[in-house]
């Protein structure tokens, strides 16, 4: 029984990507089968597994345009060992061919469908945007898990995504549920902080992590080496919190 | 002769909107006659000038689909002053309207072209995406302002945003220059935002500007208040950054 979650935020710079890499990471380092699904066309999370975007044969551009498998496009990240279905800047322009195609928000979770057996998570990293392409992340979605930067922009934000995910349930995905909210970049010496915390906390209760994402510098840099912070730096307080977050989502799991 | 910059990066969370709004204000305090316009359906950047965007009666979203003119939807920012056109959620709607639409890209260029003579400056915050909203603003720019954060994933995207500026350059705006590339949420204490910052200087040469935004925590106070950081704490480092950023430009203006 697979559990698909979109990583998704349209705001940007909130630690989606981040999350993503390093919890595909964790999970699959506690011995869970995870596949990583890149749905931004930046391409980030393709190279933060170590991959060079400007050099794939397939990507999921050519899944969503229906001219390659999952099985032909999959690739295994290098130390981590999860799957990884990458993404380059063609990944933009299916976006655009698929606005005018039949079924065009459907596309991603008919292609995984047959991937579901193999799989106890699949995470999809999305674009700081609700356009096709995180639709296509949403209705591919059980749950949603949303990263959010504990800033003021952050808050201004939910009520668009929330509205968005109704609106995909009522449409597309009736099930569509929300895993939880991550508090990320977290600076607790930062009062600010602590003001969206508690407001976080007083909106969605229980569905707030207790995992708390602390800002740690180890999480950025380790994207330039490629490599999910659990191998760049495995005690830093960065990978540490993934673990941690692995964890509870584990947890979490047997409760679904 | 005023002076249209997009101030945009598709990367996310690189401080687009928190240059935007503290950059207009600096620019109008040193009695520039400033126009700020908001490009991003999250109406950020109207948020931050003190606007309730859920109150809205006309914005950007109106003038895109030439429902009204820009004197309709213009607000006089209080207290900074400059004009601010401002967006909410419509402006996504309009954006899937404009895809379709003859002369979709050049919709802000014509709508702001009886406007240039009231103006010193006019800026446009751009969402976090290389999409119509973006096109349309780049199709009415003179120059870019590009800000980056001095983290790994900033480099990785900045390939991308010049080979779109170059299509627009080819197809729309012949002129379309880069005004600068503007560190921001410099972290002095951090590496990695040493060798970013180095890299940038590198590639880029006096394109970068010698004025650098610091991380300071007051930029990320001030929008909940509806305030630029002028307003809200004149003597923060922030605040300092963006007036030295705006006389910066004013000597620049004059190199036009
Ligand atoms: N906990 C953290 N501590 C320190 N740096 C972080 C942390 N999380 C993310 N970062 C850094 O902050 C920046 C933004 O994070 P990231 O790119 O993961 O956000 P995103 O939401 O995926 O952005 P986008 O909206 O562009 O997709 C990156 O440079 C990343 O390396
Ligand atoms: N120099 C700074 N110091 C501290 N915080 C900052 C600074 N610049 C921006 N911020 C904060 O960082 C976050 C990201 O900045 P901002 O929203 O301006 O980026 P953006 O590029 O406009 O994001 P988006 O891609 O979502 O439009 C915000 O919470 C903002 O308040
Ligand atoms: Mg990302
Ligand atoms: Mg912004």
């Amino acid at each position: 029984m697979s559990w698909t979650l979109a990583i998704t935020n349209q705001k940007g710079g909130v630690g989606k990507t981040t999350t993503a890499v390093n919890l595909a990471a964790a999970l699959q380092a506690l011995g869970q089968r995870v596949l990583l699904i890149d749905m931004d066309p930046q391409g980030n999370a393709t190279v933060s597994s170590g991959l060079d975007k400007s050099t794939l044969e397939r990507s999921m551009a050519d899944v969503l345009l229906d001219e390659a498998t999952i099985d032909e496009v999959m690739v295994k990240s290098e130390p981590a060992g999860f799957g990884l279905l990458p993404a380059n800047i063609e990944l933009a322009g299916a976006e655009f061919q698929l606005v005018s195609r039949i079924g065009r928000e459907i596309k991603l979770r008919r292609a995984l469908a047959p991937q579901l057996p193999n799989f106890d998570f699949i995470l999809i990293d999305c674009p700081p945007a609700l356009n096709t392409l995180t639709i296509n992340a949403l209705v591919a979605a059980d749950d949603v898990l949303i990263p959010v930067q504990c800033e003021y922009f952050a808050l201004e934000g939910l009520s668009s995504l929330l509205e968005t995910i109704e609106q995909v349930r009522l449409a597309l995905q009736p099930s569509l549920g929300v895993a939880g909210v991550l508090r990320t970049l977290y600076d607790a010496r930062n009062l600010l902080a602590q003001q969206v915390s508690e407001q976080l906390q007083a909106h969605f209760g229980a569905q707030v992590f207790n995992t708390l994402i602390p800002r740690n510098v180890r999480l950025a840099e380790a994207p330039s080496h490629g490599l999910p912070a659990l191998f760049y730096d495995r005690n830093s307080a960065g990978a540490q919190a993934y673990d941690e977050l692995a964890r509870e989502l584990i947890d979490r799991l047997s409760l679904r």
